[in-house]
């Protein structure tokens, strides 16, 4: 089964979709990136960032510093969360 | 609590419509 291919996402494209297609459209191309770094987790991580605001989603899109950085922000929060379940 | 039920965070699933917004204004 071969992945979807997605052109790179630009602020116009987001801007002509509506809110919840915008947050679909980040996440299908955010999902495959988390993925490559962490496999199970990579839902769950995709559904925190996808809380973040667009404009700076997209910039993560292009920045895999900043992508790796919330990546690792998110993984923290998540850790604490379930230790409190 | 057996942490198998944790409700957050809503996980994203790719080609899956994305619900984790439910808060957003229209």
């Amino acid at each position: 089964r071969e992945p979807a291919v997605y052109e790179p996402l630009s602020a116009s494209m987001l801007a002509a979709a509506l809110p919840h297609e915008q947050k679909q459209m980040i996440g299908e191309r955010l999902y495959p990136l988390i993925s490559a770094l962490h496999t199970q987790l990579a839902g769950k991580i995709t559904g925190m960032l996808l809380e973040i605001d667009n404009s700076e989603l997209l910039l993560m899109l292009e920045s895999p510093e900043s992508l790796n950085a919330k990546v690792q922000e998110a993984l923290e929060v998540l850790q604490e969360h379930q230790a409190t379940e | 609590s057996n942490g198998s039920s944790v409700s957050w965070p809503p996980e994203f699933h790719p080609g899956v419509p994305w619900k984790g917004l439910q808060n957003i204004d229209p």
